[in-house]
């Protein structure tokens, strides 16, 4: 398995 | 003029060392409401999500809102010389301030030390969180999360998180062999023992237990945390600060290469 990053689940304001 | 008095000057010192592994510098955003802040560690695979609300604090005066950009290793060394009993106050009559001031008063009045931090001037790097109806959320005490992530993290870098309507299960598999630990519902009135879970769907998800361990350092802030997951969704923990307002810590999953 690899480490997702947050940047995939939350965009940027 | 910005001024926040924290009565439990404990409380702002747990938080900053239950940070500062994970994050090195950081903006606290002051407005009227209180303070916030949001940062992520180097790596973009966990983010630190503090909330004050200015209710919670003695005093609390912010007449314009102001970034306050701060190295976590430098406040961390100024906060070690506020006592666990000390009132906390920080202050700042600038508009752009390049420092904030920092007042520590004992509970007998009689020593009052002052400090003042050099701000930096950073990058906001905000992300845009969405509100989630997490399909499972597991709330247990603290201490005991924190005991079942360092136990495991001997034997796996990783934990596999499974929510069913009556249990929760940890498991882990490494090179000495594997494990789980099941966590089931428990409606006791003791903290220590009770976990609610509200499982609307289950869920299965992998994280790196290096992260968690590093939440747990935030497990003096409250004796209950919760879990928040949705499938292929981050985890949210939370760690809710008495009447102040709450901690929370977000962790991306590992997923299938």
């Amino acid at each position: 398995m690899k480490q997702s990053s947050l940047l995939s689940f939350f965009g940027n304001v | 003029m910005f001024e926040a008095k924290l009565q439990q000057g404990v409380i702002f010192k747990k938080i900053v060392d239950a940070i500062k592994d994970l994050v090195k510098s950081v903006n606290i955003d002051a407005s009227t409401s209180g303070l916030s802040m949001q940062a992520m560690d180097s790596a973009h695979v966990a983010l630190v999500s503090l909330k004050l609300n200015e209710n919670g604090f003695k005093d609390y005066r912010c007449d314009r809102p102001i970034t306050l950009g701060l190295s976590i290793e430098n406040l961390s060394k100024i906060l070690k010389c506020a006592g666990n009993d000390d009132t906390i106050t920080l202050q700042t009559d600038e508009e752009e301030p390049s420092s904030l001031k920092f007042f520590f008063e004992n509970q007998q009045a009689s020593k009052i030390s002052e400090f003042s931090l050099n701000l930096m001037s950073l990058d906001s790097e905000s992300l845009g969180i969405p509100d989630t109806d997490y399909s499972s959320v597991i709330q247990m005490s603290s201490a005991e999360f924190s005991r079942i992530c360092k136990e495991l993290s001997s034997i796996s870098e990783t934990v596999e998180i499974e929510t069913s309507k009556e249990s929760v299960k940890f498991s882990v598999q490494g090179d000495i062999g594997a494990g789980s630990i099941t966590v089931k519902n428990n409606q006791s009135d003791k903290d220590v023992d009770r976990v609610d879970l509200q499982i609307d769907q289950p869920v299965k998800l992998t994280f790196a237990l290096r992260y968690l361990n590093m939440f747990n350092k935030a497990v003096s802030l409250s004796s209950t945390v919760s879990l928040n997951m949705s499938e292929e969704n981050p985890l949210m923990v939370e760690y809710k600060i008495d009447d102040l307002g709450s901690l929370r810590f977000y962790l991306a999953p590992k997923i299938s290469d």
